[in-house]
C-alpha cells in the first residue's frame, strides 16, 4: 500500500495491481 | 491524383480504419501501466476540484464505499451544475461549501437537469463498440467495467475517452494518411448559427450557453464576427478554484485570465484541410475541436471529435 | 493544411489584449499555476513512536473499527493477521465473500524509524468458508483494490485521529 501526505484533511492511498498483461496504480482519495 | 481516385481512395481507407476498431478492444488502448484516480463519494465538492486540479485531470470516476460500487463519473457538467445552482441560490452558499460528491445528484434535480450518462462498457469488447456507447451516452469518455473475480463487485479498470481513441487511431492507422478529402465535403462540420458570445459578456452567461447548447465550448468573437478566444467547459475548474464563487461577475475575457500558462491555445483549420492533416494534428497535440474559419478568420463553423469519431464510425 | 493556433487564444497574448483594454479586474486575476505541487508518495505509513506502542496503537484501532485479527504467535509479534467484515449495503448474498483479510507486518527502517505496511489477504465468506476458490495469486486478474484502500484509509484515519 502506498500513502500519501495527508492534506486538507484529505488522504490518498494507492496501490498497484496487475489486470491481465497490465498494471494500473489504483489512487483513493478519501476524506479524513 | 483526381478526385474520384482520392473519394475511393478515402471510402476504402475509412472503411480499413473501422475494421482497425472492431479489431481491437478497449483494453488494447490502455498503456503497459497507467494510473488510475478514483475519488470517494463522500468526499467534498470543493476538495475534489483541488484534486483534479493538483493532477492535471479534469475527470474521475467516482467510488461509493458504503456501497462498494463505482458511482459515475465527476466531470466539469458537474461543476457547471452547481455553479448554476449557487448562482439561483446565492444564499445557500452554506450548503455549496459542504455539498459532497454523493450530493450532486440533488443539485442536478434541483437545477432540473438530466444527468449526464456515461454508460460503461467490458475492457475486452471491441473498440467499436465503446465508440458506439460514448456516441449514444453524448458523454465523451467511457468508463471501462469488468468485475472482481472474487467478490464480483464491479472494478473501473480506466475510462477512455474520444481523445484518447482517435489518437490510437492517428498512431496505429497507416490508412489515415488516405483520408485526403477536404473536410467542407464530408458533411461533418457543425456550420451555421453556432451559440458565440464577445469578450464582455458576463461568464455566467457564457457557462448558461454551455448547458443549453449541450455543448463543451463557446466561441469568443469580435464585433465583426471573427474568432479571437474559446470559452471551455474546463475552464470552469479554474473559475471555482478553492471553492471561491465571487468570480462569476466576471466578464468571460477576464475569466479567460484565469487559465494557466501552458494551455496550448484555440486551433482552428479551413474547409480546405483533409483528415489526414487533422488526425496528424490529433497525433502531435492535446486538441479537442477545431473551429472552422474562412479566409479572413471568420468563424464559419466547428470540428468536434465526435464528429470526426461518427464520420469513421458510420459513414462511407 | 491550414490548421493553426490561434495566436489571441494564447494565454500570454489574450492577458496583453485585456490589460490593453484597460479592464479593471484584468490585473487581479492570476493564472492557474501550473506548477502541481508533487504528491510524497509514502510505502504504508512511517512511524517513530516505540515499537510495541504502535502495535498497541494497531491493535486498538482495529477494535475500533470491529475488525478481527488472529492470536500472534510468539515468533510474528510485528505482524498481525486481521479479517475485517466488509460491511456495505449491497444486499450481501452467501456466495459473496464480505471478510477481507488484511495482513499487517511492522519493519524496521532504521533506528528509531519503523514502517507500518498494510497487504491484501483474499477474503473469506461469513459462514467461514474460504472465498470462492480464487485461481492462485498469479492468475487471479481481475482484482478491485477499491474496499482494499478504502478499509486502509479508515484505518489510517482511526491512527491518525487517536495519536
Amino acid at each position: 500500500l502506498a500513502t500519501s501526505s495527508i492534506k486538507h484533511n484529505t488522504l490518498c492511498v494507492a496501490s498497484i495491481v496487475r489486470y491481465k498483461r497490465k498494471y494500473a496504480t489504483q489512487m483513493l482519495y478519501a476524506p479524513l | 491524383n483526381t478526385p474520384e481516385a482520392i473519394a475511393i481512395e478515402q471510402k476504402l481507407a475509412v472503411q480499413s480504419i473501422r475494421k482497425f476498431l472492431e479489431s481491437k478492444t478497449s483494453y488494447d488502448v490502455l498503456p503497459v501501466s497507467y494510473r488510475l484516480i478514483v475519488m470517494d463519494t463522500s468526499l467534498l465538492v470543493k476538495k475534489s476540484l483541488n484534486i483534479l486540479l493538483q493532477n492535471n485531470i479534469v475527470s474521475a470516476p467516482l467510488w461509493d464505499s458504503r456501497t462498494s460500487r463505482f458511482a459515475g463519473l465527476l466531470t466539469s457538467s458537474d461543476f457547471i451544475n452547481v455553479i448554476q445552482y449557487y448562482f439561483s441560490n446565492p444564499d445557500k452558499f452554506e450548503l455549496v461549501d459542504k455539498l459532497q460528491l454523493d450530493g450532486l445528484r440533488d443539485v442536478e434535480r434541483a437545477i432540473g437537469v438530466r444527468p449526464l450518462d456515461t454508460g460503461s462498457i467490458h475492457p475486452f469488447k471491441p473498440l467499436y463498440d465503446a465508440c458506439c456507447k460514448m456516441l449514444e451516452s453524448r458523454s465523451r469518455r467511457i468508463p471501462l467495467i469488468d468485475q472482481d473475480e472474487e467478490t464480483r463487485r464491479e472494478i473501473v479498470v480506466s475510462v477512455l475517452t474520444q481523445y484518447r481513441i482517435l489518437k490510437f487511431v492517428a498512431l496505429n492507422c497507416r490508412e489515415t494518411r488516405y483520408l485526403k478529402r477536404p473536410i467542407g465535403e464530408l458533411g461533418i462540420i457543425t456550420e451555421g448559427d453556432l451559440l458565440r458570445c464577445d469578450m464582455h459578456t458576463p461568464v455566467i452567461d457564457v457557462i448558461q450557453l454551455l448547458t443549453q447548447g449541450g455543448v463543451s465550448s463557446i466561441p469568443i468573437v469580435d464585433e465583426h464576427g471573427k474568432l479571437v478566444n474559446v470559452y471551455e467547459a474546463v475552464d470552469v475548474l479554474g473559475l471555482i478554484k478553492g471553492g471561491i464563487y465571487n468570480d462569476l461577475s466576471l466578464s468571460v475575457g477576464e475569466a479567460l485570465m484565469r487559465r494557466s500558462d501552458d494551455f496550448e491555445g484555440v486551433y482552428t483549420c479551413t474547409q480546405n484541410d483533409k483528415l489526414v492533416t487533422i488526425m496528424d494534428t490529433i497525433r502531435k497535440s492535446r486538441v479537442h475541436r477545431f473551429f472552422v474559419v474562412n479566409e479572413e478568420g471568420y468563424l464559419t463553423g466547428v470540428l468536434t471529435l465526435s464528429d470526426i469519431l461518427k464520420y469513421i464510425l458510420f459513414e462511407e | 493544411s491550414t490548421i493553426a493556433i490561434l495566436p489571441s487564444s494564447l494565454p500570454q497574448i489574450h492577458r496583453a489584449n485585456m490589460l490593453a483594454e484597460g479592464s479593471s479586474a484584468a490585473t487581479k486575476i492570476s493564472p492557474l499555476s501550473t506548477k502541481k505541487s508533487k504528491t510524497r508518495w509514502h510505502f504504508g505509513i512511517r512511524s517513530r513512536s516505540y515499537p510495541l506502542d504502535v502495535m498497541g496503537e494497531i491493535y486498538l484501532a482495529l477494535k475500533n473499527l470491529g475488525a478481527e485479527w488472529a492470536r500472534p504467535s510468539e515468533e510474528d509479534l510485528w505482524i498481525i493477521r486481521v479479517r475485517w467484515k466488509y460491511d456495505c449495503k449491497q444486499p450481501s448474498t452467501d456466495n459473496i465473500p464480505d471478510l477481507m483479510k488484511m495482513v499487517i507486518q511492522l519493519f524496521q527502517i532504521e533506528a528509531n524509524n519503523y514502517l507500518v505496511d498494510f497487504k491484501f489477504d483474499g477474503w473469506e465468506t461469513s459462514q467461514g468458508g474460504s472465498a470462492t476458490p480464487s485461481s492462485n495469486e498469479d492468475e487471479m486478474s481481475t482484482f478491485s483494490a477499491y474496499p482494499f484502500l478504502h478499509l486502509t484509509t479508515k484505518l489510517i484515519m482511526e491512527l491518525a485521529v487517536n495519536s
